[in-house]
């Protein structure tokens, strides 16, 4: 599973 | 953004406008738990500092800035200006058993042992077991005011939909954070008996009132 650690959630 | 997302965070803005005109509106704070405020209002400041170090759109941004700003108002109007309706007496949640752990696991439990993501981390685990303190008093009390059923209801809807704008966003995009959803479902599920009330109850115009 690609797992993408970005913030762009609140 | 997708749909889920955005009905996600307007359900949790409404959630926090809600319960803080409640208590402006009827000055008073009674059965509220000011002990989950402040859990809430750490929440923020930890998972919030990268409004300091990163620019994601102004949405991202004024939503930081509204929530942050309405939790340090609510835990300020419910410990200062209407301290003398605060129930202290059943707002008795030992919230040290819930910050250690949650501290020590995010310590263990981390995508990347930096300082903002330990913080993030920590945020994310505390968010999920914040509203217990709440759920506890309103078992202690053995009821709650429906306006602040409805302010509950918001904010456990909130994670729900995150939870389909996670299942939409691994489907769409691929993206995946297991930490924010393994807590997020653990956050939903405490709702899940509070959720049964809701409906059962605060739905066909009863009172929210638990077996004492």
């Amino acid at each position: 599973w690609d797992h993408i650690n970005q913030k762009d959630e609140l | 953004m997708n749909i889920f997302r955005l009905a996600g965070d307007l359900s949790h803005l409404a959630a926090i406008i809600i319960l803080l005109l409640k208590i402006w509106k009827t000055r008073s704070c009674a059965g509220i738990s000011g002990k989950s405020q402040i859990l809430f209002a750490l929440v923020f400041t930890t998972r919030y500092l990268d409004l300091l170090t990163s620019f994601i759109s102004l949405y991202n941004t004024f939503m930081k800035v509204v929530y942050i700003g309405c939790a340090y108002a609510t835990v300020y109007l419910i410990y200062m200006k209407f301290k003398a309706t605060y129930d202290g007496n059943h707002d008795t949640f030992r919230v040290e058993f819930l910050v250690v752990p949650v501290g020590g696991l995010a310590f263990l439990v981390n995508h990347d042992f930096s300082p903002l993501e330990i913080l993030w981390t920590f945020s994310i685990y505390l968010e999920s077991v914040a509203i217990l303190p709440q759920l506890f008093l309103i078992s202690k009390t053995g009821e709650a005011e429906t306006i602040t059923t409805h302010y509950l209801f918001c904010l456990g809807v909130y994670r729900a939909l995150y939870l389909f704008n996670w299942i939409w966003r691994f489907y769409f995009e691929g993206f995946f954070d297991m930490i924010a959803i393994v807590a997020g479902v653990v956050q939903t599920i405490l709702y899940c008996d509070f959720f049964y009330l809701y409906v059962t109850k605060v739905l066909k115009g009863k009172k929210l009132s638990l077996p004492a």
